[in-house]
């Protein structure tokens, strides 16, 4: 573990009074090829090291604590407030319904997360609706139509015609048939596919969501920065999904995306079955990026 | 000199940290750095240009500078079988080798082995429509293993060449999931008497370091052939394969460039390069 490491390399200071800098530098060594094995972005990881550094030179060590211990503990602190201090809930409509729009980079679990969260919110006494704007992919609307069948929420569908029509008239159904929340399944894009990235912008100028979350697959590498600052751009973003956590990716990807973008994660998607889907832990994410 | 600005250590941090931001592990980033260094000090690499040439070489041998072409067997069925974790492309991947293999005069035949995923048959159904390839389904919730000895018998059958065969996504964390897709393996071994011609991983280019961990766990259900470097079309560079395959020495033979049919070509390792270090 992170803390295994720098205890290795603090084994010759034991006992000091006060972290000096040769002390922390050894340690935050660990640090950045830890959090660079974790995916977290390098420039972020630059940053991060330079902010510990300023916390950590000249701190007491607590008669409490080692070295290490005292380092890797302002480390977790530090990971946990930048990931997100205190849960963060769905921004619900004062007038319904409630438009969650769910956007991202192909494959990252956007289909699957729409069911997901029809289901949660089923099971919190609501009455959603899905949406099918993936008019692209083979087979895209018969795959939510199946995850809707299964968590028995109802889905709107213009078969492959146009995502924003489909987007609006949806909205549209849900106000006539009360459904207090709508939640509207996109096609995976390329963030630098330009028709693509203009499409996604045209659906929320038509539907204003209340939620825009980004679909970001917990194995994202250093692009993810790239990705989420263009997504922010074009949409803006209200929240990310960090999805396949059931993986052994450690999720740095979030720390970059989160430094970049200010967004927070609402939600973690935990398997492939559509009751797979929990609330985000900064302390536990923290711990996950250490490694 | 005449080459560029002489060669210094904060080139050289420069040079690291491209690969570090191309998804490249840290580990395999530092080795080929340091082989530079080395390189320097013979003589090898005395200004920045040299030296970024020369790691360009480098890389391009770690790669393999031969392009290993796609396997096909000599005397019987051929079969590809396509794994790795969810959404990484193996389903399209499929439909886009189906229609290059119809071009190339083949007679290829799609094994539908996700019985999982919601709509997963369909929408390889709806590839091997476009191809115009016959392809062997089963049931949701079939077993796949079943799924996949149909499609070879049929294939025998029906006298085509070259079986595709499409299995679920799975984390490699998920060890029932990894001994099914073992059991997969050994049925096909069983039909045709010897493993897949080609075990193809499928990476998406966006992946991070978790891509190390994935050959490595799936190189135990099947005995890696190649690797297919998906969604190289965005602006993640996919690194990564460049120490999966200094650590595994598996290749990586095709490169995804698009959700279209005709978006698929042969790995070029030079031309890969030359992108990485753009
Ligand atoms: N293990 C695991 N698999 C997931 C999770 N979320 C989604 N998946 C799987 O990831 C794969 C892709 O999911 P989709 O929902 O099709 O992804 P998508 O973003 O809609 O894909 P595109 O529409 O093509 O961009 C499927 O195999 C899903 O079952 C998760 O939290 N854990
Ligand atoms: N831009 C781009 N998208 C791709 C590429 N290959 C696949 N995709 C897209 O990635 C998404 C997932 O592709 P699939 O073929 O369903 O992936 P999969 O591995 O079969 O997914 P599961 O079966 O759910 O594990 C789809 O939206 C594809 O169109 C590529 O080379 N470039
Ligand atoms: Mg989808
Ligand atoms: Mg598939």
């Amino acid at each position: 573990s992170l803390q295994e490491k720098i205890s290795g390399a603090f084994a010759k200071l034991r006992g000091k009074g006060r972290l000096t800098e040769a002390d922390v530098d050894l340690a935050l060594r660990e640090v950045r090829l830890a959090l660079l094995e974790a995916d977290v972005n390098f420039k972020i990881v630059k940053e991060f090291i330079a902010r510990v550094r300023e916390k950590a030179v000249g701190r007491d060590v607590l008669e409490s604590l080692s070295p290490d211990q005292m380092v890797v503990g302002i480390v977790r602190d530090e990971l946990q407030e930048l990931l997100g201090g205190q849960t963060h809930r769905l921004n619900w409509s004062s007038r319904p319904p409630t438009v969650i729009m769910l956007a991202g980079l192909q494959g990252t679990g956007k289909t699957t997360t729409a069911g997901k969260l029809a289901g949660l919110l089923k099971r919190e006494g609501k009455k959603p609706l899905l949406v099918a704007c993936d008019v692209y992919r083979p087979q895209a609307i018969l795959q939510l139509q199946t995850v809707g069948k299964q968590v028995g929420a109802t889905v709107y569908e213009e078969g492959k015609t146009n995502p924003v029509h489909i987007a609006q008239r949806g909205v549209s159904y849900a106000r006539e048939h009360g459904h207090d929340v709508v939640i509207i399944d996109t096609a995976g894009r390329l963030h630098v596919d330009e028709a693509m990235m203009t499409e996604a912008k045209s659906i929320a100028e038509a539907i204003r969501p209340d939620e825009t979350l980004l679909a970001l697959d917990a194995m994202t590498g250093q692009d993810a920065v790239q990705a989420a600052s263009a997504f922010n751009q074009a949409l803006p973003l209200t929240g990310v999904i960090l999805t396949k956590m059931d993986g052994d990716a450690r999720g740095g990807a979030i720390l970059s995306v989160r430094s970049i973008t200010g967004v927070p994660v609402k939600y973690i998607g935990v398997g492939e079955k559509l009751d797979a889907i929990e609330q985000f832990h900064p302390d536990r994410m923290a711990g996950r990026i250490l490694g | 000199g005449l080459g560029g600005r002489k060669l210094d250590e904060e080139f050289l941090e420069e040079l690291e940290e491209g690969l570090i931001l191309s998804d490249v592990s840290v580990q395999t980033s530092t080795s080929l750095i340091s082989d530079l260094r080395d390189a320097a000090r013979r003589g090898e690499a005395r200004d920045d240009e040299s030296a970024r040439d020369w790691l360009k070489r480098r890389v391009v041998e770690v790669l393999g500078v031969e392009t290993e072409p796609m396997r096909f067997n000599p005397s019987g069925l051929t079969v590809w079988l396509f794994i790795g974790v969810n959404g990484v492309g193996k389903t399209t991947s499929i439909g886009k080798l189906a229609h290059r293999l119809v071009e190339e005069g083949h007679k290829p035949l799609l094994a539908a082995g996700d019985t999982f995923r919601a709509a997963a048959s369909e929408q390889l159904a709806e590839w091997a429509r476009r191809a115009d390839v016959p392809i062997v389904a089963g049931q949701q919730g079939a077993d796949p293993a079943a799924v996949v000895f149909d499609a070879l018998q049929a294939a025998k059958s029906r006298g085509r060449d070259v079986v595709l065969v499409d299995t679920a996504g799975r984390l490699h964390n998920k060890s029932n999931l990894m001994n099914e897709l073992a059991k997969i393996t050994r049925i096909i071994e069983r039909e045709v008497g010897h493993p897949p011609d080609e075990s193809l991983l499928v990476i998406d280019a966006t992946t991070g370091q978790n891509g190390l961990h994935q050959a490595h766990a799936f190189a135990g259900t099947a005995p890696l052939t190649g690797l297919i470097l998906t969604k190289w079309d965005g602006t993640a560079k996919g690194g990564i394969v460049l120490t999966v395959t200094k650590e595994t020495g598996v290749p990586v033979k095709l490169l995804g460039v698009g959700e279209k049919a005709d978006e698929i070509c042969d790995f070029d390792a030079t031309e890969w390069t030359e992108t990485m270090f753009s």
